[in-house]
């Protein structure tokens, strides 16, 4: 569903140039749970955000559904993201001053789904982590953990095909990340493809796939 | 250096009472470091943030080396963090405009440190966490974990007597986490009391004692 061939992604700072991913090529493909691992400031946020399409690459290829990224215009990429990819950032990236159940219905609205499916939906989404109760909380009255389940609620709301997830369980605990690593690998049974970024080794029994990042460079790892 | 005595807190939420924390009375204690564990929503993070002299008890008290807080302006109480609390926030709260080594800084600067020293202990701190190359960065072109140990970073360099540390960890590779736990042991040894919100259980070896967190109530834990 997703291809990367020899996408790289640099950034300038000052006069030096940061490499934060090597020329990488390899396939996301449906019905699999692919972890990827690797050290801090290794490039799995970036790998991750290239394959979302929310950053270009600085050279090579990108690829969803067939169709080749890095000509699009933001517009098309936008509407791609929004019908395709649901992305669980490692900050979560609520909007400050909508509530918990505002912020998991907004792909929903983008979309101009119907009021009333829009609200099943939404409350599917968030009795599947266990914030239904909160659903009228801002995310500033919430914990660490309860945002990152909001924020998680809201990449499964719109049932994407490719649902890519940035240390989704960093602020879990072990009851939640199971709960949250359960539903992942059953949407990973159901056809999607799901990536998940962590550091958690509690995270390995759920995966199909590992891919380990390391100064930028992504090697396929054999799963034991 | 840090005394609760049925220090409880409570929020209101539209027409709902949220009690974050039950009545609390425990002592944070010089040479230890204390781990606080529990489920996400539990309450770690306000129970850190009243030790911390963040926010206020709803009711109960709270005593910092011997100092009744309650009655204390916002500048005495804002006085006293600067001079004698570390803090590392869940969320790390860096200032975005600011450089990596301009926001370790910062601190040694509101205390009015003259320049020259203040460079030394930056470059200190940040050696500390490895994020010395990175010191003229702004934080959003850092990865979650660098940003994290930034924010550690920001934490240890005013020495503090007390340092509070919310799941300080959560972003961070094997390494990094060894790496900073093994700072924090030493300060704890060297005799400062050092307090660690975490959902991860590779830190217990680290802990002289265990608070575990449960819907609002704190109990005590046995190490094992
Ligand atoms: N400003 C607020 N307004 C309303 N409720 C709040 C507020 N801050 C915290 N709470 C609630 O108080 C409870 C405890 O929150 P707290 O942040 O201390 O949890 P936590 O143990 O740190 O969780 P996590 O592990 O998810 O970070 C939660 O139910 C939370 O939603
Ligand atoms: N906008 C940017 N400008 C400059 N450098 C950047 C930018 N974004 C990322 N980087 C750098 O690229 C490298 C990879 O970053 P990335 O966020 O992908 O790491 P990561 O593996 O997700 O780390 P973590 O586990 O700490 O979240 C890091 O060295 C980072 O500092
Ligand atoms: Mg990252
Ligand atoms: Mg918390």
């Amino acid at each position: 569903v997703a291809e990367l061939i020899g996408a790289e992604k640099r950034y300038a700072v000052g006069d030096q140039i940061i490499t934060a991913l090597e020329p990488a090529t390899l396939s996301i493909n449906l019905g699999e749970l692919c972890l990827i691992i690797g050290p801090s400031g290794s490039g799995k946020t970036t790998l991750l955000s290239m394959l979302g399409c929310v950053i270009y690459p600085s050279a090579g290829e990108l690829f969803l559904k067939g169709q080749r990224i890095n000509g699009l215009s933001e517009e098309a990429l936008a509407h791609l993201r929004l019908h395709h990819i649901g992305f669980v950032f490692q900050n979560f990236n609520l909007i400050a001053p909508l509530t918990a159940e505002e912020n998991v219905a907004m792909p929903l609205n983008l979309q101009k789904i119907p009021e009333k499916e829009v609200r099943l939906k939404v409350a599917e989404a968030l009795g599947l982590v266990g914030m239904l109760d909160r659903r009228k909380n801002l995310p500033g009255q919430l914990s660490g953990g309860q945002q990152q389940r909001v924020a998680i609620a809201r990449a499964l709301v719109t049932q994407p095909e490719m649902i890519l997830c940035d240390e989704p369980t960093a602020a879990l605990d072990s009851q939640s990340l199971a709960l949250v690593m359960k539903e992942l690998r059953q949407l990973a049974d159901q056809g999607k493809a799901v990536v998940v970024v962590t550091h958690d080794p509690r995270l390995s029994p759920f995966a199909d796939r590992i891919l380990a990042v390391n100064n930028g460079f992504v090697t396929e790892q054999k799963l034991t």
